[in-house]
């Protein structure tokens, strides 16, 4: 369970998902 | 002979290197001296002849590389990689208190941001590492007075005066009695690595407009930071789904595990920094396949040394 915990909040840290397509889209409106 | 002194976290050493000694045989000269096994998160930096720090080729001779020219040559010990998870992956004690004294480092320094309330926490199990268990005789008003346990910022942030700082990190140093030092480093870096910036290498890119942008290199892969918050990633590419990273003066290229995704490309303004930036990539991916496949012989034997 703790484990789990960390993992959940680790997650946290990472970028939402998302497909390659929509991370071009994002990147080249920046 | 060539001087060499190499500073550690906690330690400085002496080494005379000849002409043709490769990083790497200085590397093991100096894992041999301080009795670390878990060699693979450490590498050499040094000053270049023009004051940028860098990371030592350790298949190329240490005299062939532009460390700065002085007697003796001065390179420091530092992790290179972080670990997914401190508590699964570092087992020597040894191990832990390198990564314990150069995280908190960049904690203080404010190289890592960390919230005040955390920040007081983690000078807490800074301090039961120092002091060990509280004692209500022996641990006077004024007891951390000379040690520095918080970042500058948060000094600043909050008006308190040093005695009520002292007061607050008391109540969780007295919260932490019989927690052994080596156990007290390993609960501060299992807070620190949950900090957004913990691990991540920081680089300046472009988009093709020329918007500026952070480009971050960690354990779990690639993240893209607008220019004003480097703390939450927008987009994020895990190693698992990249298929190959390569660069061609300033333009890098991200080809997807996927096939029919597009090439995904940006700029990076030197080539010094953009070989840098493809050796953290090769170097962490590489760990993060190690991690997913069974640990070696070595590693086995160290993890049952760890549990006796």
């Amino acid at each position: 369970e703790a484990k789990e915990k960390a993992h959940a909040k680790r997650a946290k840290k990472r970028a939402p998902q998302m497909d390659w397509d929509k991370k071009h889209q994002l990147f080249s409106n920046f | 002979s060539i001087n060499v002194r190499v500073t550690t976290m906690d330690a400085e050493l002496e080494f005379a290197i000849l002409p043709s000694t490769t990083g790497k045989q200085l590397f093991n000269q100096i894992v041999k001296t301080i009795g670390l096994r878990e060699t693979w998160f450490f590498g050499l930096q040094y000053q270049d002849s023009k004051g940028f720090s860098t990371w030592l080729k350790l298949n190329k001779r240490v005299t062939a590389q532009d460390v700065r020219r002085e007697n003796p040559l001065l390179i420091k010990f530092r992790a290179k990689f972080y670990p997914e998870d401190v508590a699964e992956e570092l087992i020597q004690e040894a191990t832990q208190r390198l990564f314990f004294l150069q995280v908190k480092e960049g904690i203080l320094n404010d190289d890592i941001y960390c919230p005040p309330e955390t920040a007081v926490l983690l000078a807490s199990y800074s301090v039961q590492t120092k002091h060990g268990d509280y004692k209500k005789d022996y641990h006077f008003p004024g007891y951390l007075s000379r040690d520095k346990l918080l970042p500058q910022r948060v000094l600043e942030q909050h008006k308190l005066n040093k005695e009520q700082w002292e007061n607050r990190i008391k109540v969780w140093h007295e919260e932490h009695k019989g927690v052994l030092r080596e156990d007290a480093m390993v609960e501060y870096l299992k807070i620190a690595q949950d900090l957004e910036m913990y691990g991540v290498n920081y680089f300046s890119i472009k988009n093709k407009k020329g918007s500026e942008l952070w480009l971050g290199v960690d354990a779990l892969g690639l993240n893209i930071y607008q220019n004003t918050d480097r703390m939450t990633p927008k987009i994020g590419f895990p190693w698992s789904e990249i298929r190959n990273i390569s660069f061609n003066d300033r333009k890098f290229v991200i080809k997807a595990m996927d096939k029919k995704a597009p090439d995904f490309v940006f700029y990076a303004p030197r080539l010094r920094i953009n070989k840098r930036i493809l050796a953290l990539c090769m170097g962490n991916h590489d760990l993060y396949m190690r991690r997913r496949k069974p640990d070696t012989i070595e590693v086995q034997q160290m993890n049952a040394q760890a549990r006796e």
